[in-house]
């Protein structure tokens, strides 16, 4: 159930990004065309336009070319962690993402979400998204601030 | 204001932790 809990309120946190992509349910985020926007304004250096350009989003109900684009976010999220944050995340289970693909898994999704609000949270702007935060129902700041801290727990440096 | 809040209340609770994050240097591991 939090888990479920997690994935709802990460979901509410996401649409504080307004990404030209529907971004109201879990199907809507398996394509991952909404969830590359957001990085794109996260740090658009590093998610660049030109990869936003390789992220496909015409993928309709097609599982394959969904996996193709979740795969392309989740290593070059990985990688942020690695080369611009500085903090390696391998203890942090990484979502399963043909589970997210094939059947839009929460769980799964809520793992995903997960990262890139650590991204958020730790990037240049970082500031700009922790007083959005701050600003959501205090319901979701508790699961927010939850998701950050277990985050961190399972950072290396 | 939620930023001066003290630490006992849920807003106070989130208060802290949000606001010891944004004072957190950035890339700075800790």
């Amino acid at each position: 159930a939090s888990k479920a809990v997690l994935c709802e309120s990460l979901l509410v946190w996401l649409q504080t990004f307004n990404t030209p992509s529907p971004c109201r349910t879990v199907e809507d985020l398996t394509s991952g065309v909404a969830v590359s926007q957001a990085l794109h304004q996260i740090d658009p250096v590093w998610f660049s336009e030109n990869w936003l350009g390789r992220i496909k989003d015409d993928v309709t109900d097609n599982w394959r070319l969904k996996m193709n684009n979740l795969k392309k976010i989740l290593q070059m999220v990985v990688d942020y962690y690695n080369e611009v944050l500085m903090q390696q995340i391998s203890d942090f289970p990484l979502p399963d993402l043909a589970l997210l693909a094939e059947r839009s898994d929460p769980v799964e999704l809520g793992r995903l979400l997960q990262l890139i609000l650590g991204c958020a949270v730790k990037c240049e702007r970082k500031q700009e998204y922790i007083k959005i935060i701050m600003t959501l129902e205090e319901s979701v700041q508790h699961v927010v601030m939850t998701a950050i801290q277990e985050l961190m727990s399972k950072e290396n440096i | 204001d939620p930023t001066v809040k003290g630490g006992q209340t849920s807003e106070g609770v989130l208060a802290n932790f949000f606001n010891s994050l944004l004072s957190k240097k950035t890339g700075s591991p800790g």
